[in-house]
């Protein structure tokens, strides 16, 4: 139990670490074990420093900034385990046109990296284009939802 | 294991039989505030076993069925089924001597859930216990809810630790 | 205190049943104090029924849905007592492009109705439109923030 | 009392004096993500005379001062001021004699904050009442900061009611 908790905390600080980096084209972040000498009843601590930034804890970081960190974190996590499926509910909704790019090209690698199936719900017209197909929900009918294709050809034109 | 279709009936505002093709790569699910989008997300993770109606944003379990609208009634049940290609033979044993497995969760009206996995009767712990072993389930770190993100950001690190313990 | 409390509260629930249904296009909302007979010690609950949806409390509506909901909670505690200077913080992120615009127009009826003067934090093109000037924020050197003017022209052309 | 510009100093992200001019109706506030944006109503709220640190996303007051980076070093201090158009004679007693008001708050490290109002040292509790006094401050309802409205909707009832207090 305490040794597998250990195990994954190193694996996932060193996949954390990298994203970081990799999503903020540099920088520097780790995570750290707190409150309690015993990994299973200790806090998970997130310190970072954006690129030309002094370290902080997560909480003095932009909104933006904290997101960013976060999915560094999550996608962590999958590495060390990725599972066959992985949904995201509007994770780049605080993210600025740039950082939902660097968000779209993780997303990439992580498809060359790994065989898992990916649905990202979104309403940002960048992720939409980049997107390897589209599925609209529509209520034309009140209260009733219903499953249409989208065309990506005019979602990368609108972005265009 | 490869996640092939979610078909959702009655669950939540899907009332018709809907199907989410899972194709492989990135699928983007788009659409205005409030038309259903979220409810696919509960859906997949409902028919993997969700067991908590807060985890779903409602009260109680039976808060998943199509609760009718101002110009249709309310549904007596709501099933989702997921399709997953199983040519590899990778699923845990007792599950793993055919090419698809159809995982169907069912709930009735003042009868609760009752789960299939190919046409056999199974219990939820069998299905929790089905997808845990493909490294994935209702509570996989990969699954993300709107929000949760947001949660993360400000949860006290001792919560913020569980997700080292999904990982595990 | 207690009468007070109260006197604001029916205020409040009136401009904010009244907002619900105009930001929404329809439907109905209401506030209620809940919990326990004191005002002053109640719980504020909020039950809302999007057009032809049912009648729920908040938690049970879409992450755009309640975004718009609490927006109309704001602004009806705003119309009761305006203040000289409101501004927000990106609070046009989890909502559509429909539902921008509608926040745009309550906007613009608020300049209207009040003396109050607006600052709008956003990264929505829609709402970057609609403003009456636009400022922008950089980070030219590392870690030190400048403000510039920004054209509203070249803002507008992006929308179009 | 219209409020026509805020000037920062040290300000967090903002080392050197930067003016925000506020003028009527709808001005837009836009840039990356990290730039600096949500510092601009930090710098507002203290101003008026916030004084819990952790409602600036930091662990003490003195948090707000600019901390150096790589290319520059820490200041000794930051200052906020706030100019108000007071045409009309409309500010409390005390403050009503002219034109224009002049809001200041200094922070130096290791010596706390100081307050002066058109020139005259005033304590923190003054500014504060000159502003509730103006259906405003650094709690007004009408200053919504990022992530409050997820705040809101997340909270439990009796924190919601809160937001009634703000208005009665
Ligand atoms: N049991 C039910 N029966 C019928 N409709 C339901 C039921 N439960 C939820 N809904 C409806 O589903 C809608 C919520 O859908 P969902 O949360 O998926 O929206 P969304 O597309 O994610 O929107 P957003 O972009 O705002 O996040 C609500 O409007 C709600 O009325
Ligand atoms: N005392 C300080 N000294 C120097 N820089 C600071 C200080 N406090 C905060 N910062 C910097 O200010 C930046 C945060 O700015 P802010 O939160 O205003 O960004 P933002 O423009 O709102 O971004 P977002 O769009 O992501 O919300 C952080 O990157 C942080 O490094
Ligand atoms: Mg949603
Ligand atoms: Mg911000």
């Amino acid at each position: 139990g305490r040794e597998r908790l250990l195990a994954a905390f190193e694996q996932v600080n060193e996949n954390f670490a990298q994203l970081f980096t990799h999503l903020f084209g540099g920088g520097h972040a780790r995570l750290e074990l707190v409150e309690s000498d015993d990994p299973l009843d200790a806090g998970l601590e997130i310190l970072c420093s954006p690129p030309g930034k002094k370290l902080s804890t997560l909480s003095l970081l932009s909104g933006g900034e904290q997101t960013l960190t976060a999915l560094a974190l999550i996608f962590g996590v999958f590495m060390a385990n990725p599972a066959p499926i992985c949904v995201l509910d509007e994770v780049d909704a605080p993210l600025d046109d740039a950082n939902v790019t660097r968000f779209c090209d993780l997303l990439d690698e992580m498809t060359r990296r790994t065989d898992t199936r990916f649905l990202i719900i979104t309403h940002h017209a960048v992720t939409m284009a980049r997107m390897d197909r589209l599925f609209g929900v529509t209520m034309g009918e009140r209260g009733v939802s219903q499953l249409v294709s989208v065309d990506l050809r005019r979602a990368e034109a609108m972005v265009a | 294991m490869r996640f092939t279709r979610l078909r959702l009936t009655g669950f939540k505002s899907f009332v018709d039989p809907t199907d989410l093709v899972i194709a492989d790569g990135l699928t983007g699910v788009v659409g205005p505030n409030g038309c259903g989008k979220s409810n696919l997300l509960e859906a997949l993770r409902w028919v993997m076993g969700e067991n908590r109606p807060t985890a779903m944003r409602g009260g109680g379990m039976e808060d998943v069925i199509f609760a009718g609208t101002a110009t249709r009634g309310a549904k007596n049940f709501a099933e989702v089924s997921l399709a997953i290609d199983n040519g590899q033979r990778l699923a845990p044993a007792g599950f793993n001597d055919s090419d698809t497995l159809d995982i169907v969760r069912r709930i009735t009206r003042d009868a609760g859930s009752a789960f299939k996995v190919n046409a056999k009767d199974v219990r939820a712990r069998d299905v929790q216990m089905l997808f845990a072993d493909a490294s994935t389930g209702a509570q996989s770190p990969a699954l993300v809810r709107q929000g949760q993100i947001s949660e993360l950001i400000n949860a006290k690190p001792k919560a913020r630790r569980r997700i080292l313990e999904d990982a595990a």
